[in-house]
């Protein structure tokens, strides 16, 4: 009967993409530590 | 080569079509069990090192406190009350930071813009009196270091410059 | 061919020197740079022979230092599930010194290489090493380039999405199938959030095909893993992982799955109903769907079921592969009584004997698949033709017209002609087209609810219902198109459901259609 799909630590309901903090195939807790952010280089002052 | 897909999945796709047969697949996947990616593998540390570090007392926190780090912080900073001088700091003296992220991004939502060649924030001061595709043109306020030679004063402030043209190619 | 003589000391002492320069505290980008322009000078940058052999010792430097560090560990009894503690110094500073020659240049090129002479490593490895070959030192590397390298400044335009399609490829060719021990850390990569989303994401769709041939790849390795009901603790990992990125996918790219639904229903086998449910529930995000339990909902009236869906697969692939498509096309066009067409149909969905065992199934699917939505799509064409003013919907061309026609005698004679498998298949292929609100589901229901009505074998419509109904019982998600079509079947008087003698067939089949009746008012 398959599995209760909420149960895999994902919000389905968010109105956020889930991508931005999806952990891992093997985890439900969403990612840990930094948020995956890119600073322009530009933005790093020679 | 995408359109292989089609093809491969002709009669084969029922069939394991790979290189090797089922049972060598399990066994090796029942290794791989056991020698799983852990969370750990995919940190990767972003330690801020500063390039300057200024020495401070032993009894001064000598790690940033995580929220700094929150955006949630950075929301309630880029609120106009608090002016932008916070916001600046950050951006110019935590590069390549989450904190300098953030900053920009407050930055941003007081509508000033980043000129990627002279790496410095403009605001625009009334409307732009010419405007095209390719650039805008008219009185900006922007954030700069000045130094003064006689008094040797120096230090960050917000000038005036008219007749700028801003040309969006440079716009980050 | 061997490596010049002196040349991996050469390189390991280059790779000594980088480490140093890296750990001077407040290492600058001039030191950096200084060091590259000397590899450029030493000719190791050319993107030839000498280069491969370069980027290969240092994969095999940096990995032997990473698995070194886990002997140290061995000494303490090593149950299997005690995670070893890898030190990653070595990995880390090699993808900092291949980002840090890429950034620079700006030339895809030579990442393609570094990928390649990777991947070449990968596979040598693990066919050495068997059971004993450790993913996760690759694991590690591709985790640092692909944030890192996957956003690099796009130097010339449009070099981000070279950089990706690199890495797509370099995992096209490190898929489960070709290295089954490289699959978890596989799957964990190629769905990563600096990766998978990029692909979906801008580019115009560009990056679409390769996730869903990567997916393929997925599905295609677990597949025969998954006819069984009962999945070891491995397998089951994986399919629980899979169902993981399916539902990001769901929620977040949803058109990417109703796009690929066909191809993705190819691969995943007929047994696992809930994954193939979640495919099947995607739906376009600007799209609402009315209620299916909404009394007397009129669906032809909806604006969406007149839309065709966009089906980015190649749904006749199949049946050109079997040089069956001139033929279908032919009974479409001519209706020829006569012709042996119908009467052969059946012979040729099944597979040569020798591919029957590995296949699992006596049947060719992918070609059952492909005759039933191909056939479909004509006669919703041929619909269409007929009355472009109203855009056809059936209530305005008469069923007569709708039923009839050259598809519906391919559906009625594989209906009646195939047996229990074959069927089972058969309306499979059928259901597979109940989704959104479309042309397709609108067209396939009515094909399902006629066959049941019009077939005079009651095994027929006791499989019917089956296939809807093994759909409905698993948990969710449900696809739109289904619940309609089965909300239909059991309320409507004409087809008389409710006095079939096989929803009694047994005390718990006739409590499960009680169960049944209640949820669906």
């Amino acid at each position: 009967l398959g599995i209760d799909l909420t149960t895999l630590g994902l919000n389905l309901n968010s109105a956020d993409n889930l991508h931005k903090t999806f952990g891992s195939p093997w985890s439900d807790e969403p990612a840990k530590g930094d948020p995956d952010f890119n600073v322009p280089q530009c933005y790093l002052i020679k | 080569d995408l359109g292989a897909i089609g093809d491969n999945l002709g009669g084969s796709s029922m069939t394991t079509g790979g290189m090797h047969d089922q049972f060598y697949n399990l066994q090796m996947l029942e290794a791989a069990f056991y020698k799983l990616p852990q969370p750990k593998d995919s940190e990767r540390p972003r330690s801020y090192t500063p390039r300057h570090p200024a020495i401070t007392p032993p009894s001064y926190p000598q790690v940033q406190a995580p929220i700094i780090n929150n955006p949630a912080l950075w929301d309630r900073l880029g609120l106009e009350t608090y002016g932008t001088d916070t916001l600046f700091f950050a951006f110019y003296y935590q590069p390549n930071t989450y904190q300098q992220y953030l900053a920009a991004r407050e930055l941003k939502k007081q509508s000033w813009r980043y000129h990627r060649k002279y790496q410095t924030w403009f605001q625009r001061h009334e409307e732009p009196k010419v405007a095209t595709d390719e650039y805008e043109q008219g009185t900006y306020v922007y954030f700069d270091f000045h130094v003064n030679n006689d008094d040797l004063q120096h230090g960050w402030c917000q000038r005036i410059k008219t007749e700028f043209t801003f040309e969006y190619n440079y716009l980050e | 061919s061997e490596d010049p003589a002196g040349f991996r000391d050469q390189v390991s002492i280059l790779f000594a020197e980088w480490y140093r320069i890296c750990e001077l505290p407040g290492a600058n980008d001039a030191a950096f740079n200084h060091f590259i322009l000397q590899l450029h000078q030493n000719g190791l940058l050319k993107g030839d022979d000498m280069t491969d052999r370069f980027f290969r010792l240092l994969t095999e430097i940096s990995v032997a230092h990473c698995l070194s560090s886990e002997v140290i560990n061995s000494g303490a009894l090593q149950s299997p599930q005690q995670i070893q503690n890898l030190s990653f110094l070595a990995i880390d500073i090699y993808a900092k010194l291949v980002f840090s020659i890429l950034k620079g240049s700006g030339k895809t090129a030579l990442l393609s290489r570094i990928l390649a002479v990777t991947v070449r490593f990968i596979q040598k490895d693990a066919e050495e090493k068997k059971g004993s070959f450790n993913p996760r030192p690759y694991f590690r590397l591709f985790i640092n380039w692909l944030p890192d390298l996957g956003s690099l400044e796009p130097i010339v335009d449009g070099a981000n999405f070279q950089i990706l399609t690199a890495f797509a490829n370099a995992f096209h060719a490190l898929h489960p199938l070709k290295i089954p021990a490289f699959s978890y850390a596989w799957l964990e990569l190629v769905s990563h959030r600096s990766f998978m989303p990029k692909m979906l994401t801008g580019n115009s769709q560009k990056g679409w095909p390769y996730i869903q041939r990567l997916l393929v790849d997925m599905f295609q390795f677990m597949e025969p893993f998954l006819r069984n009901a009962e999945l070891g603790p491995p397998v089951h990992f994986l399919y629980k992982g899979t169902l993981r990125v399916l539902l990001v996918l769901l929620h977040d790219f949803p058109e990417f799955l109703c796009d690929y639904h066909f191809t993705f229903c190819d691969v995943i086998p007929p047994s696992c109903i809930q994954m193939r449910n979640i495919i099947l529930s995607a739906f376009p995000r600007n799209m609402r769907l009315p209620d299916p339990s909404t009394p007397n909902l009129k669906i032809d009236l909806l604006a969406e079921i007149n839309q065709s869906p966009r089906i980015l697969s190649e749904v006749d692939g199949a049946l050109k592969s079997k040089q069956m498509k001139a033929d279908v096309d032919e009974y479409l066009k001519t209706r020829q009584q006569g012709s042996s067409f119908l009467a052969d149909l059946k012979q040729k969905l099944l597979l040569p004997p020798s591919e029957a065992a590995s296949a699992g199934t006596r049947y060719n699917v992918p070609l059952i698949n492909s005759l039933v939505l191909y056939v479909g799509m004509q006669a919703i064409q041929q619909l269409q033709a007929r009355s472009p003013h109203a855009q056809s919907t059936a209530n305005t061309v008469t069923l007569a017209v709708f039923l009839v026609g050259a598809a519906l005698d391919i559906f009625q004679t594989l209906i009646v002609e195939l047996d229990t498998e074959g069927r089972y298949l058969f309306l499979n292929a059928v259901a597979n087209q109940l989704r959104y609100p479309n042309t397709h589901t609108h067209y396939f229901s009515f094909v399902l609810l006629y066959l049941f009505a019009e077939s005079t074998q009651e095994i027929i419509q006791e499989q019917i219902t089956r296939v809807l109904l093994e759909r409905l019982i698993v948990n969710r998600p449900h696809p739109w198109g289904l619940l309609i079509t089965f909300i239909e079947l059991i309320k409507n008087p004409r087809y008389n459901f409710w006095n079939r003698s096989f929803i009694r067939c047994a005390p718990d089949i006739e409590r499960l259609f009680e169960s049944v009746s209640r949820s669906c008012g």
